[in-house]
C-alpha cells in the first residue's frame, strides 16, 4: 500500500 | 498505472486544455463558473504540498504541477483578463456551503490526523463538490455553448474512468482507498444527469438545452 504521504495518483 | 487511470489523466487534462482554448480563442469566460474554477485550485492547493514533501516521478510532478498552474492561469482569465465578459449575475452558488461542510467533514474522516493528510482529504471531498457552481450556472441559464459541454464531458469522465482504475486496482493489486472511492463516486454521480443530456444532445449536433 502507498503511505499517507507518498500520493501517486491525481 | 493501468489504462483506466492513463485514461482518466488524459481526460482531465484535455478538459482542462479545451476550457483554457475557449476562453482564449473566443475571448471570453461567458457560461463559465468563476466559482468552480476557484474551487479547482483550491482542491489543487492543498492536495498537492506533497510536491515538497516526496518526489514521485517526472510524470506525477509534471502532471500536478500543470493542474496548480492552469487552475489559477483560468482564474486569472475569469477574473482579469475576461472580466468583462464574467457572467457573475448567473454565478451565485455560495462557495462556504461546500468549503464549510466539507473541512468540518476532512477533520473528521480522515486516514491520519496530520496537516498534510487532512489538507489532502479535504481536496478529495471538496473536489467531488467543486462542479456544483458550474452545473447552478448552466441550470439556472437553462444552456451551456457546445465547447463548455465538452468540457464538462471530459471533467466527468475523468473521475468516472478513475472509478474503473480503482476497482482495477482492488482485483489486481488489492489496494483500495475508500476516501478517494466514495468521494469519487459521489463526483461521478453529480454529473449523471449531465452525461444523459450530453449523449442524448450534444452527441446529435444539438446545443445543450433544458426544458424551461
Amino acid at each position: 500500500e502507498l503511505e499517507p504521504l507518498d500520493k501517486d495518483e491525481l | 498505472m493501468n489504462v483506466f487511470r492513463l485514461s482518466g489523466d488524459v481526460s482531465h487534462l484535455l478538459a482542462i486544455l479545451i476550457l483554457l482554448m475557449k476562453i482564449w480563442k473566443t475571448r471570453s469566460c461567458a457560461g463559465i463558473s468563476g466559482k468552480s474554477q476557484i474551487l479547482f485550485a483550491l482542491v489543487y492547493t492543498t492536495r498537492y504540498l506533497d510536491l515538497f514533501t516526496s518526489f514521485i516521478s517526472p510524470y506525477n510532478t509534471a502532471m500536478k504541477v500543470f493542474f496548480i498552474a492552469s487552475s489559477y492561469a483560468t482564474i486569472y482569465l475569469i477574473y482579469l483578463k475576461f472580466k468583462a465578459t464574467y457572467d457573475r449575475n448567473h454565478d451565485t452558488f455560495r462557495m462556504e456551503f461546500l468549503v464549510l461542510p466539507v473541512l468540518v467533514l476532512a477533520f473528521v474522516v480522515n486516514h491520519d490526523f496530520t496537516p498534510l493528510e487532512i489538507l489532502w482529504t479535504f481536496s478529495i471531498y471538496l473536489e467531488s463538490v467543486a462542479i456544483l457552481p458550474q452545473l447552478f450556472m448552466v441550470s439556472k441559464t437553462g444552456q451551456a455553448e457546445t465547447i463548455t459541454s465538452h468540457y464538462l464531458f471530459a471533467l466527468g469522465m475523468y473521475r468516472a474512468l478513475y472509478i474503473v482504475n480503482w476497482v482495477y486496482r482492488y482485483y489486481f493489486e488489492g489496494f483500495y482507498d475508500l476516501i478517494a472511492i466514495i468521494a469519487g463516486v459521489v463526483q461521478t454521480v453529480l454529473y449523471c444527469d449531465f452525461f444523459y443530456l450530453y449523449v442524448t444532445k450534444v452527441l446529435k449536433g444539438k446545443q445543450l438545452t433544458l426544458p424551461a
